[in-house]
């Protein structure tokens, strides 16, 4: 563990003097290694080593706590610091029904992620419909039905169509059935498809979804940065959803997307189920990524 | 690769930020830099090309594999597994499309019942591929579908057998001892099966994918890795770490989403892409 990995490398600076750069060399470069192994991305670890080395030299080392636990405090603080705040809140209409456009790369659990949201809702009261704009994965249709029915969601669907205007007839058809919120699911596809990301920008373009959100694989490794920045430049979304966080990922990518991007993160799955959501914490997500 | 003729604290800093972007890792990165750094002592070289070209030579050499001798008995059974989302069933589609161009036939297992839309996602693949699929209903038994496949297989003297599997992560118990239940049936009703164990890894993953290797390994002795989503701009670098810590190596890639998105993998191909 790091802590323990930080004490045997400080070990002859307790109780007396001062953190330089040259007797905490050491233990950065530990730092670094442990945040490498938890996937942050390269160019992130180090600007971030290069503020914790500007924290920590010139403090002085206290007797009460040994020079590992001190620099690890600073890790961690820093790490909370640039992992942002908690908050679930999501952007909704003046006038019902709000719009949620669910993004992000293919297989990160964005049909799973749009049931745990219809879920999240109802359970606050709000009345949910999912619309199906996946028009080329197999079965992708029949996957949203499945999940909808299981959670008795209405789901807006035309079969193989156009995305753009099956969203925009999916809110046509919420006013009808009085629902107050639209989640639209959308094909997984790959930042650099151009074609692709033009269709997603032209659905935000003529829908006009009021929060749009990117969901990342919570396994992602070093490529988080390029697809996080990408698809921000595209489609400037609100948040960015974490699944599978619920294995032993350390969830390295959750630093580099926020990092690179600015963007909140808002929600973490932590399984297959419709219940499997959580709120996203930054005091233990850093915990979870020091390992 | 680097343009520059001597190795030196620089190149070797790039080098490692080339690895460790790629998904490499810290362990694995250090390790070829370690053997790059002694073979440079011990060979001449005097142009940037030579210098290039032991570098990838170096980090090929790792990635060499021999290729599993498949019986000529049939069925062959192919059992494949992975995490969610991986692209396990897409693969499937992906290979059986390359054993039917062989003239091969094949059947599918559609053993996957928990997920929502999984057997239809399957019977889908199998129809745009004129292959059978064996299918049980949604949330019966996984072990059961199994079960019929290998005797259909058997009777129908099929060629290939796939069986596709709900995606599972590596660290819940139950459905790691649900994947060794799957094998040993399998074991049980055909002579040397599954001849191979396809681990399906996406491209975009990164360390965790190690973790992931070491628990299929046990559960189900994956021989293979699928490497998928080599489309995007993940390198997927991880698979050497899983080759030099496992030694399993990539044998497929998926590079798309049709059922003609695969190709056989190429160590020196893949490394040119590391370095790119
Ligand atoms: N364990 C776990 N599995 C998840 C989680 N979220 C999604 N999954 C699983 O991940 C797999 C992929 O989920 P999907 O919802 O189909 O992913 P997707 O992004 O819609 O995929 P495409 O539409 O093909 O891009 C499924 O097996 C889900 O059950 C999670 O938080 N934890
Ligand atoms: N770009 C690209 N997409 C791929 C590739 N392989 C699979 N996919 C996509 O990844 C998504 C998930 O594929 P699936 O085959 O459903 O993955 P799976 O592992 O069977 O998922 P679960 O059964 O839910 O665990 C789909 O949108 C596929 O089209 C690939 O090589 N490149
Ligand atoms: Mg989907
Ligand atoms: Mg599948």
């Amino acid at each position: 563990d790091l802590t323990g990995k930080l004490e045997s490398v400080l070990r002859n600076l307790r109780g007396y003097g001062k953190l330089t750069e040259k007797n905490i060399a050491e233990s950065l470069k530990e730092i670094r290694k442990a945040l490498l192994e938890a996937d942050v991305n390269y160019k992130v670890v180090k600007d971030f080593i290069q503020s914790v080395q500007d924290r920590s030299v010139g403090e002085n080392v206290l007797k009460s706590v040994t020079p590992g636990q001190m620099i690890v405090k600073i890790v961690n603080d820093e790490l909370i610091k640039l992992l942002g705040t908690s908050t679930t809140q999501l952007k909704s209409a003046g006038i019902p029904p709000s719009i949620i456009m669910i993004t992000g790369l293919q297989g990160s659990g964005k049909t799973t992620f749009c049931a745990k949201l219809a879920s999240f809702l109802q359970s606050r009261g709000r009345k949910p419909l999912l619309a199906a704009l996946d028009v080329y994965r197999p079965a992708a249709i029949q996957q949203l039905r499945v999940l909808g029915e299981s959670l008795k969601v209405p789901v807006y669907d035309e079969g193989i169509g156009d995305p753009v205007k099956i969203g925009f007839n999916a809110v046509s058809d919420a006013r009808r059935k009085l629902c107050d919120t639209v989640i639209l699911d959308t094909a997984g596809r790959l930042h650099i498809d151009e074609q692709m990301m033009r269709e997603l920008v032209n659905v935000k373009n003529r829908v006009r979804p009021h929060e749009i959100l990117f969901v990342a694989d919570g396994m992602t490794g070093q490529d988080a940065v390029n697809t996080a920045k990408e698809f921000a430049e595209k489609l400037d979304y609100d948040g960015v959803v974490l699944t599978k966080m619920d294995g032993d990922t350390r969830g390295g990518a959750a630093l580099s997307i926020r990092a690179v991007t600015g963007k909140p993160i808002k929600f973490i799955g932590t399984g297959e189920k419709a219940d499997a959501i959580e709120q996203f914490h930054p005091d233990r997500m850093a915990s979870r990524i020091l390992g | 690769v680097t343009g520059k003729r001597k190795i030196d604290e620089e190149l070797l800093e790039e080098l490692e930020e080339l690895l460790i972007s790629g998904d490499v890792g810290v362990e694995t990165s250090i390790h070829i830099l370690d053997n790059i750094r002694t073979r440079v002592k011990k060979e001449k070289y005097q142009t940037s090309e030579e210098l290039d070209s032991l570098i990838l030579d170096e980090v090929k050499r790792l990635l060499d594999f021999d290729p599993l001798n498949l019986p000529p008995t049939k069925p062959c059974v192919i059992l494949v597994v992975g995490v969610n989302g991986t692209g396990k069933t897409t693969s499937i589609a992906k290979l059986t499309n390359y054993y039917k161009k062989q003239g091969k036939t094949v059947l599918l297992a559609a053993a996957d019942t928990f997920r929502a839309a999984a057997i239809e996602q399957l019977v889908t693949w199998g129809e745009r591929l004129d292959t059978d699929v064996i299918k049980h209903h949604a949330n019966s038994d996984p072990a059961a579908v199994v079960f019929d496949a290998c005797s259909a297989a058997l009777s129908r003297k099929t060629d290939v057998l796939i069986i596709d599997t709900a995606g599972r992560l590596h660290t819940k118990v139950n459905l790691m001892s649900e994947l060794e239940k799957i094998y040993r049936i399998i074991q049980r009703q055909i002579p040397d099966a599954p001849h191979e164990t396809i681990l399906v890894i996406d491209a975009g993953n990164g360390q965790n994918a190690i973790n992931q290797a070491k628990e299929f390994i046990k559960a189900s002795k994956a021989n293979s890795i699928f490497l998928t989503k080599l489309d995007g701009t993940a390198k997927g670098g991880v698979v050497l770490g899983i080759k030099r810590e496992l030694g399993i190596p990539v044998r497929y890639i998926g590079v798309g989403e049709k059922a003609d998105d695969m190709e056989l993998f190429d160590p020196v191909e893949f490394v040119e892409g590391l370095f790119e």
